[in-house]
């Protein structure tokens, strides 16, 4: 029932049972309760429809996500410039939680895989973040980098749509970020590499970070999306491991556009770091 | 001399739309990350030049007869870095130069995989600066162990202990340099705090 205070600044994270519960900023007042967890979709291999999820289809088996977890237990490590929150919440997803001292953002470093698929079920893993915003069906994705387009969940304001895919009809493509807001605040969530964001509830969103298939989709590609990495010659291979961020933001209404573009930015333009040896006193 | 022409033609193939989206088969992607990488690889060696260059040192030219050699660390986020991991040799200090593509100014953190938790940080004007020091988590040890076998990388025999952080800033369009050296207990005490753990119930 302990709950835990983390972050040098102004940004604090409130842990609880092994689990995020709530994300405020002192400086701007701002206080969400917000809950982040891990899931996985089970891949459709094809039913009375015979499309199965693959390379160009994301078809999930169920309307709902399996969770990983329901905790994980935390281990923090506290310093001047920035407080880090660990947590293992299986054998294959490891997660780091980081806020800095001076920035407006929580940076989650995610570490993924090899995905299981010895159960002969394709997995589609998941972030999803959950608050109590009300949101009335209404998130936001960007266009290519570029605008930050308005999504309605189950609707599209130029043709009449019908729902035969609950979840991924109404999955975007992200290449910078997706938010939400209610009639007070804005939730943002910003991604370090090309991939797909929905908002399936209210209050929520979600990333798809990882995907390990076992059957093609049958629309070109010919092979099921089944990477993997060999260690040897003699076929020791694994899943692939991915390791990335995405940068959590909380921010009044109408405040959170100046923190997308500017930190958007500085996440695709990294700084650049050369080393070498030299007396500092040699140096000009 | 090295160019950019490989990365240039690694960016034109992998407009291919099947690229893009990730619905080539997998021999052809691996064929467009070996040519990223080639691409890469090349393009790191003209900065690495151009840095030379850029900073001489004292007593010669750098451009034209560079003793000072740079190198990248591409796979910074599995800890692997080694000439940072190396040690710094006797009598040198680690040169850390940061170059801000964006064209405002910025201040990052700067996190690298050192093995000495006595170390401390200067700025270019030799002031010393605010370091933490964060111990290294099991899945970035056995993440490295695994991609630095499985891409045939040379591991140094000790894999990181520590990473050491500290607060860069780097005006806009420019470059920043920032010294690392070994230091005795107090002075490092100072200005490495290593990071307090606390395991929560």
């Amino acid at each position: 029932n302990e709950t835990t205070e983390v972050g040098p600044g102004d940004l604090k994270m409130f842990f609880s049972s092994g689990r995020l519960k709530r994300m405020v900023n002192y400086k701007t007042g701002v206080n969400i309760p917000i809950h982040q967890s891990y899931l996985w979709y089970a891949s459709s291999v094809g039913d009375s429809d015979p499309q199965a999820s693959g390379a160009y289809i994301f078809r999930p088996n169920h309307t709902s996500a399996i969770p990983v977890s329901q905790s994980a237990p935390l281990k923090v490590m506290r310093g001047p410039l920035v407080d880090e929150v660990h947590q293992q919440f299986n054998s294959w997803i490891y997660q780091v939680t980081r806020l800095y001292k001076d920035q407006e953002h929580a940076e989650v470093e995610f570490t993924i895989g090899p995905i299981p698929v010895k159960d002969g079920i394709g997995k589609e893993v998941i972030t999803r973040m959950k608050t109590n915003m009300d949101t009335n069906r209404v998130f936001y994705t960007d266009s290519n980098g570029r605008d930050f387009l308005k999504r309605v969940r189950d609707y599209r304001s130029d043709w009449s749509l019908s729902i035969n895919q609950p979840v991924a009809g109404n999955y975007y493509p992200l290449n910078l970020g997706i938010f939400t807001t209610n009639k007070k605040f804005e939730f943002s969530v910003l991604v370090d590499r090309s991939t797909g964001g929905a908002s399936i509830k209210d209050g929520e969103l979600e990333l798809m970070l990882h995907r390990r298939l076992l059957v093609d989709d049958s629309r070109g590609v010919g092979e099921a999306l089944n990477e993997t990495v060999c260690v040897d010659h003699n076929n020791t291979c694994e899943g692939l491991t991915i390791r990335g961020n995405y940068y959590m933001n909380i921010n009044h209404l109408g405040t959170g556009t100046r923190w997308r573009r500017k930190t958007g930015q500085e996440v695709y333009s990294p700084l650049l770091l050369a080393f070498t040896h030299e007396k500092m006193e040699n140096w000009k | 001399g090295p160019n950019t022409f490989s990365l240039g033609d690694a960016l034109g193939i992998v407009q291919h739309h099947d690229a893009v989206t990730g619905t080539a088969k997998q021999h052809t992607t691996n064929d467009y990350a070996k040519r990223l990488a080639i691409g890469a690889s090349e393009a790191e060696t003209v900065v690495n030049s151009a840095l030379s260059c850029l900073s001489n040192s004292k007593s010669r030219n750098q451009c034209e007869d560079p003793v000072v050699k740079f190198s990248q660390c591409p796979l910074l986020n599995l800890s692997y870095c080694p000439p940072v991991e190396e040690g710094i040799p006797e009598g040198k200090d680690l040169v850390v130069v940061a170059y801000n593509p964006l064209g405002w100014g910025r201040t990052d953190i700067i996190r690298i995989p050192v093995n000495d938790a006595y170390l401390i940080v200067k700025d270019s004007k030799g002031n010393i600066i605010e370091a933490q020091f964060v111990g290294v988590d099991n899945a970035t040890r056995s993440l490295r162990k695994f991609y630095t076998k499985a891409y045939g990388g040379v591991s140094p025999k000790r894999a990181p202990k520590y990473w050491l952080l500290f607060r860069a800033s780097v005006p806009p369009l420019g470059w920043n340099t920032y010294f690392i050296s070994k230091s005795g207990g107090k002075e490092s005490i100072k200005s490495g705090v290593h990071s307090v753990m606390d395991v929560p119930q």
